[in-house]
């Protein structure tokens, strides 16, 4: 079965989306079948995989609410060996929509698990998740077997990490006891700026193992790329965005055997 | 009474939490008396201005669940003319915690209006939203007058503005007729950078005067305030990012005056 990784962090801004088309993009470079699951009612993954607004039809809301099957919502990408399920703006009311849900943090673990959708053999299936800690969040968390943590070389970025951590363990202990940390990923990096170190060292220290030694630069080709509807991997595959993103696939990808 | 403003995007990192606090200074530094509601459960504004997780025993949630008086909430931050009503993590419960309140969007609006506060006399309330269009975001937009829209000057920025524009008319039609826009406040521009320009020029192209003549560059120093519990202007009073933000703000006042 395919290895399910959640990308979250309540803060805002720091990343997720950036890293869960670019994380993608490096795992398809690599061979391996991906899936991106777009748990966001911004929809920037759709956008920046090149699924426009008006061709998502169907989303992750349908996923959720009407019991739809993810083999009916999984559509192609800009980029052979991703595919997506989008999202848009109707995915912001499901939090009150499944207030009275019984199994409304199952819900995407159970489309995952769902047959059909196993036997197309996916390698990685990919979350990217809202800036909360709101039930989109919580049901990627139920699904997935590790979360991936971005985190912006900046002040504000520390401050919500111990909470972000209180809830995986939440999560762990009374609905999915497999949820790990793949890793927390250091973004937006500037060598040159004595708070980005800063922030840097006092993850590794805090954190240790936990942090990926791969760290994500900040790359203007990298803010670039969405508006072309490709990942990096595609738009500037010389950048030191592309390099930094298929050195992360390559610690995801070896991180695994050391199970 | 006071200008109520919310300080709303629900696109993450775009710049609230920077805006909130330094619009609050150099609305003070002019001599107003300004009190600063932290809506966001990351807490940000209320590290930003000096009051730390471990003193905010009483929190903006107390304020929506326990019907406390704003008066009794409000604490000093580190900058003169500034008062705070700080928050927390609980509060990213209130959205299920208030589901089956009638009042639950009035909540912000009818503790600003209570006579005990308005016998402060505060010039301006600034309210610092989280990234999303949760209960929390509409709270602050039932209480407020207008809204201010910080616009980050990159290509993901501009495709949740459509949304956000959508439930400021919602809001306006359903529970505040006087909601207005107050702007929308491009913000970590760049002069060297191609897209940073077209972002900007894309912003003025379709919104046309509702984009505020002050645009808030990209300024190191401004990220490294918060590490020192203080705004911008207090910081380094002779930043780029400084001279920006009491910009901005002579612009804010200015704009009541023409109603
Ligand atoms: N390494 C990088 N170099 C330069 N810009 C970057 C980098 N990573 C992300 N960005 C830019 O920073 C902004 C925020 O990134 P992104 O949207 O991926 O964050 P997010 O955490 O998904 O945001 P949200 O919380 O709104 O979902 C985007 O405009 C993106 O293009
Ligand atoms: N003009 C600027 N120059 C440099 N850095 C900035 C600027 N404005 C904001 N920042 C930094 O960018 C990051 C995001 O800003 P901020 O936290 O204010 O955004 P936000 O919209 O409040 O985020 P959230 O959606 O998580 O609430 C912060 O680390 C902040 O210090
Ligand atoms: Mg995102
Ligand atoms: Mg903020």
């Amino acid at each position: 079965t395919p290895r399910v990784i959640a990308i979250a962090n309540q803060k805002g801004g720091v990343g997720k989306t950036t890293t869960t088309i670019n994380l993608a993009a490096g795992l398809a470079e690599f061979g391996y079948k991906v899936l991106v699951i777009d748990m966001d009612p911004q929809g920037n993954a759709s956008t920046g995989l090149g699924v426009a607004p008006e061709a998502r039809k169907q989303t992750t809301y349908d996923l959720l609410l009407d019991q739809a099957l993810l083999i009916d919502l999984i559509q192609e990408t800009t980029v052979p060996g991703i595919t997506l399920c989008p999202a848009n703006a109707d995915l912001a009311s499901a939090d009150i929509d499944l207030v009275a849900s019984e199994k409304r943090s199952f819900l995407l673990s159970d489309a995952i698990q769902e047959a059909r959708f196993l036997a197309l053999g996916h390698d990685f299936v990919l979350v990217d998740c809202p800036p909360s800690l709101s039930l989109l969040t919580v049901n990627a968390l139920v699904a997935a077997e590790s979360v991936l943590i971005p985190l912006q070389s900046e002040f504000f970025a520390l401050e919500g990490l111990s909470q972000l951590m209180l809830t995986v363990r939440e999560i762990r202990k009374s609905a999915n006891p497999r949820l790990r940390i793949e890793g927390v990923l250091v973004t937006m990096t500037d060598s040159r700026n004595r708070l980005s170190q800063q922030v840097e060292a006092d993850a590794r220290a805090t954190l240790g193992n936990m942090v990926f030694s791969t760290t994500i630069p900040r790359n203007v080709r990298v803010s670039e790329a969405p508006s072309y509807a490709l990942p990096i991997l595609q738009y500037d595959p010389s950048s030191k965005g592309a390099d930094a993103y298929r050195r992360l696939s390559l610690e995801v990808i070896s991180r695994k055997s050391n199970g």
